[in-house]
Parts: structure tokens; sequence; C-alpha cells
């Protein structure tokens, strides 16, 4: 399982939540516009914010942010 | 398993629910107008709740909520 | 294995009975108009009884309750 | 492998059978009219009978019962 | 791997075949007009014999027998 | 792996071989008309002989033998 | 990885041939016009030969032999 | 991964190589016009050579040799 | 799960981000014009960060970043 | 994973390159125009390079080399 | 996971980089115009660069560098 996240302005964040019992913010990735990222599912993070405008492939298709 | 959930207004909550023989209120993630959460099934949730106006995107397509 | 639950009115219910010899209700999440619930089967779960008007997906389609 | 059945009338059963050199009925959920069952093969359960009027959905698609 | 049988008379049998050297019936179960059984292969069970007039639900599609 | 056969007279013969460095036959199963019989490959059956007409579902579709 | 052998002519012969360094014939099972024979790939069993007017049916479609 | 070779003419050659760091001929079987070879890769076979005319089925389609 | 990156100018950076508790940038992969640099997700590298023009193909189909 | 070349000319060579820290070539295999060969990545072999005129057949489709 | 490489000019060069922590060339192999070369993810290469004129084919289709 992964996704890729293609910032459509700057200050776009991509936030990774703690796996476990407590659910907690571990990491905010800035992106600025045009710049993308690629993430997955992992032993410590199992779900994901985003924050700004974006595009957002997953495999359900893609879906916009913002 | 992932679903993404894609708020339509303020105030949307996602909520994880207990895995095990108790099924009790574990994390309610709290959504902005446009904001998106991807969330997983895990270890500790084996069940969510979605409150308010949402597009919700899964392997069975998309639904709305509220 | 999971479901999507969308419940059409206030009231909705959705049992979970045990795994095991025995078969007993287990929990019973209620639903209103619009809440969307989102379940798996596992080590505590291996049937679930939907009462009350609702949608539910699963890997079938859809299927109306109530 | 899972089951969908929905309930056309009152007092529909859906009867769980033994796993085993035997083969007895160990459960017999009664569903009324509009009443939802999703249900699993189980450690407990390798068999399954349905009886009054219903609809099974499954992954052959669906058929009536009744 | 999984089957339904539709019994399309009264009498139908679904009859389970020991898995294991020697091959003997080792339950039959017994349908009336329009009840439902679904079975899996099990540890106990490796082969199946429908007697009487009843549809047979499988991966391959349908398949009358009687 | 599993396969149906239905018998289009009687008589018809479904024959287990036996696996191993050996191949034997270690069981026939005899069917009359219309009767159908539901088989997998096992521990002691690695091949199978139809004698008689019958029709044979498999993964690749429906063959006629006899 | 399974077979299907439909013999057109008597006299049709399925040849096993063994797994390992060498490779010999350990088995021929001869077919009659009309019989068929299921086979899978064994423990002794990795390559096989067809001789005589046949049908093959396999995950590739149909061939004939002779 | 499975592979059936026909033999377009007398003299078809299906070659076994050795798996490990050498790479030898360890068999090879000849088949007559109309003669049939299914076989597998194995723990002794990594690679086939064949040799005449013939057609070579795979998972993906077709392909003459000679 | 692997990704395709072609760079479309000088300059484009690919970015591994650290697994585990921490994310911080481990390695930046620096392509000019035309060059190809295909990459998996790995022990040590959880997301990636694109920066400039380059089109990145996936399970999801082309994207294009910069 | 396998692979199927076919020589469409005398002399094409398909190389076996070592798997692990050192890439050498540990065997060529030639092969005479119409001549087929069959190969698998291994526990010796991760990269193969093919010389000559053939053609290659592998789950992306064909492609000619030479 | 496997990917064909098939130059279209002379000195076409496929680098492995290293698994782990550290991000380094260990091969360069050279290709000729028309040469193919067919390589894997390994233990000990999770990514690859393509520097010259070749066609890539991989799961998702062609995509040509230089
Ligand atoms: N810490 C939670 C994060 C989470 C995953 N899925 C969720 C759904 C709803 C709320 C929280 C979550 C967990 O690992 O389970
Ligand atoms: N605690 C329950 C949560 C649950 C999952 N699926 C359900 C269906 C119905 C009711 C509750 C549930 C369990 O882990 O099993
Ligand atoms: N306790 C039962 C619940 C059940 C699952 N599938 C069923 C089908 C019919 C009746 C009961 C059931 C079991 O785990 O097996
Ligand atoms: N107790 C039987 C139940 C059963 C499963 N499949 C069957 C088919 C026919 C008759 C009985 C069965 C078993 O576990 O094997
Ligand atoms: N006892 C046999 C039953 C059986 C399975 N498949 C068969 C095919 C033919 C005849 C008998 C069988 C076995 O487990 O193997
Ligand atoms: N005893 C043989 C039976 C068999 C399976 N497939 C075959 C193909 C050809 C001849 C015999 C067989 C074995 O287990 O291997
Ligand atoms: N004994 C050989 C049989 C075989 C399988 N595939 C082959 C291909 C070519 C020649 C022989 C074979 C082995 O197990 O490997
Ligand atoms: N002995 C070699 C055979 C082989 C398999 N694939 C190859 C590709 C090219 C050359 C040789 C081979 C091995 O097991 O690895
Ligand atoms: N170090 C993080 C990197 C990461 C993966 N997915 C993410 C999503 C959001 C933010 C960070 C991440 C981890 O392994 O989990
Ligand atoms: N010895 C290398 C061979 C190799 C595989 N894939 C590659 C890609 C590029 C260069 C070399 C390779 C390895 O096992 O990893
Ligand atoms: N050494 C790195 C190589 C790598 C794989 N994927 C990457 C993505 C970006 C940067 C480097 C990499 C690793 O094994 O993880």
């Amino acid at each position: 399982d992964h996704f890729i996240i293609k910032a459509l302005e700057d200050g776009v964040q991509v936030i990774g939540l703690t796996r476990g019992q407590n659910t907690k913010f571990h990491h905010a990735e800035k992106l600025d516009e045009g710049e993308l990222l690629v993430v997955q599912f992992t032993e410590h993070t199992s779900a994901m914010k985003i924050k700004g405008k974006a595009i957002i492939q997953s495999s359900f298709g893609e879906v916009r942010s913002g």
C-alpha cells in the first residue's frame, strides 16, 4: 500500500500518525508546489493526514485535497 | 485494507474503535473542510465510525457520509 | 474482508456475534442517519447482524437492510 | 469466504453446522423481514443451512431460498 | 472452495465422502424444496455427492443435478 | 483444484489414482444418471479417471467424456 | 497445475516422467476412446508425455496430440 | 510454471539444463511427430533448450521452434 | 512496489527518506535530463521525495513533478 | 519469472550474470537459428544479456534483440 | 520485479545501486546497440540508473531513456 502526493501549492503537509494505542503526529513533510512525495504505511505510520492543495494517487484512483 | 476520507465540511470526525472483546472509542481525528485522512485497520483498530459530511473512498468505490 | 454500513435512519444497529462454539451478541453499535461504520471480521466477531434502514457495501456490491 | 443473507420474511433461519467428524446444528440465528446477517465459515462452522424466504449474496452472485 | 446447493424438490441429499485412504459416506444432509446448503471441503470431507433435483453454484458457474 | 462431474447415464465411474511412486486405483465412485460428484485432488489422490458419459466442469471450462 | 486429457482413440498413453536427477518413465496410464484422465504435477512427476490422438486442456487452452 | 511442447516432426529434442553454478545438459527427451511433452522447471532444471520443429505453449502464448 | 523516474531536465533529485521513528533524508540521487532511475521501497527507505521536472511511472499510472 | 528466447540467426548468445556482490558472466548458451531457450532467474543468475538477432518473450510481451 | 533494457545506441549503461544504508554504484553493465539486458532487484541491488538511449520494459509498460 503506497500513495503518491503531488503538491499543487507551497506549504502542503503530509503528516504521519503513529501506529499503536496512541495516535499522535510523528512527522510532517512539507512540500512546495510541484514536489512529489511517495509514501507507504509502515511499522510507525498507520494513518496520514494531508493539509493544503494536492493531488493524491492511490489504488482507488485520484482525489484532491484543500 | 485502507480507506481515504475527505472532509466536505469542518468538524468531520474519524473515530477508531478498539479491536478485542470490548468495543470502545480510542481516538477521534477531527478534519477541517478539504483535509484528507488515509487510514488502515490495525492491531488496535478493527472498526471506524465517520461523523459529518465526507467522501469515503474504499475498494468498493465511493460513499458519502453526513 | 470488510463492510461499510451507512445508516439511512436513526437507530440503525450493527451487532457483532461472537466467534467460537457459542454465538451471542458482544456489541451493538448504534448509528444515526448519515453516519458510517466500517467493520471487519475479527478474532472476536465471525458474524454481524444489521437492524434498521441502511446501505451495506461489500465485495459483492450493495444491499439494503430494513 | 463470507455470505450475506437478507430475510424477505419473518422467521428466516441461518443454521450453522459443526465442523469435524460429526455434522450437527450448533446455532440457528432467526431473522425478521429486512434484517441482514453477514457470516463466515469458521473453526466451528463448515456448512450452513438456510430456511425461509431470503436473498443470499456470495462470490457466485445472488440466489433466493424459500 | 465452497458450493451452494439449492433444493428444487423435497428429499435432495448432499452427501459428504471421507478424506483419506478410504472413501465412505460420513454424512447425508437432507434438503426440502427451497432450502439452501452452503458447504466447504474440509479436513473430513474431500468429495461430495448430490442426489435429487437441485441447483449447484460453484466457481465454475451453475449446474443442475437430478 | 476441484472438479464437478455430472453423470449423463447410469454406471459412470470416477476413479481415484494413488499419489506416490506407485499409481493404482484406490476408489471408484459409481454415479447414476443425473447424480453429481464434486472432488478434489488430495493427499491420496493425484490423478482421476472418468469412464462413461458425463460432463466434467473444471477451471478450464466443460468437457464431455464417453 | 493440472491437465485434462481426453482420448480420441483407443490406446492413448499418458506417461509420467520421474522428478529428480534422472528422468525415466514411472507410469503409463492407457486410455480408451472417450475416457478422460485428470492429472497433476506431483512430488514424483515433473514431466508427462502423451502418445496417440487426444485433446489436452490446460491453463493455456486446448491442444491436440497424435 | 509449465510448458507444453508439441512435436511437428520426428526427432524433436527437449533438453533440460542443470540448475546451479554449472550449466550442463542432464536429459534430452526425444519426441516423434504429434507427441506432446508437458514440463516444469524443477529443482534440477532451470533452463530448457528445444531443437527441431515444434509448437511451444506457455503463459506468454504460442511460439514455434525450428 | 517500484517506481520509474525519468528526468525531463538536469538537476532532478530523487531523495530517500529513512524508515523508522525518525524521518530524515539518507540519499539524494541526481539525474540529468533523459536519465532514468528505477527504485524500490526498502528496509531503509519508506518514503521518497522528487524535486525538479520528471515523469514518474507507478502502478497508478504516470504523474509529472516540477 | 521466466523468459523464452528464439534465435533468428546462428550464434545468438544468452549469457547468465552472477547474483551477488560481483557481477560476472557464468554461462553463455549459444543458439542456432530456430532453436529456443526457456530460462528462469535463479539462485545463481540475477541478470541475463542477449547478443545477436532473437525474439524474447516475457510477461511484458515480445521484444527483438540484434 | 524485473526489467528489460534494449540499447538503441552503443555505450548504454545499466548501473546497479547498493541496497542498505549507503547508496553507491556497485556495477555498470555496458550495452552495445541492439543488445538486451534483463535484470531483477536483488539482495544487493535496490535501485538502478540507466544512461544513454534505450527502451525499458517494465510492468508499467515502456519508457525511453536518453
Ligand atoms: N494509532 C492508531 C491509528 C489509526 C489507524 N486507523 C485508525 C482509524 C481511526 C482512528 C485512528 C486510527 C492505530 O494504529 O490503530
Ligand atoms: N471489538 C470488536 C470491534 C468490531 C469489529 N467488527 C465488528 C462488527 C460488529 C460489532 C463490533 C465489531 C472486534 O474486534 O471484534
Ligand atoms: N459462533 C459461530 C458464529 C457463526 C459464524 N458463521 C455462522 C453461520 C451460521 C451460524 C453461526 C455462525 C462461529 O464462530 O462459527
Ligand atoms: N462436519 C462436516 C460438515 C460438512 C462440510 N462439508 C460437507 C459436505 C457434505 C456433508 C457434510 C459436510 C465437515 O466438517 O466436513
Ligand atoms: N478419500 C478420497 C476421496 C476422493 C477425493 N478425490 C477423489 C477422486 C476420485 C475418487 C476419490 C476421491 C481422498 O481423500 O483422496
Ligand atoms: N502416482 C502418480 C500419479 C500421477 C500424477 N500425475 C501423473 C501423470 C502421469 C502419470 C501418473 C501420474 C504421482 O503421484 O505422481
Ligand atoms: N527429472 C527432470 C524432469 C524434467 C522436468 N522438466 C524437464 C525439462 C527438460 C528435461 C527434463 C525435465 C526434473 O525433475 O527436472
Ligand atoms: N545453471 C544456471 C542455468 C540458467 C538459468 N537461467 C539462465 C540464464 C542464462 C544462462 C544460464 C541460466 C542457473 O541455475 O542459474
Ligand atoms: N519514517 C517514517 C516515514 C514515513 C512513511 N510514511 C509516512 C507518511 C507520513 C510521514 C512519514 C512517513 C516511517 O517509516 O513511518
Ligand atoms: N550481481 C548483481 C546483478 C544485478 C542484478 N540486477 C542488476 C541491476 C544492475 C546491475 C547489476 C545487477 C546482483 O545480484 O544484484
Ligand atoms: N540504498 C538505498 C537505495 C534506494 C532504494 N530506494 C531509494 C529511493 C531513494 C533513494 C535511494 C533509494 C536503499 O536500499 O534503501
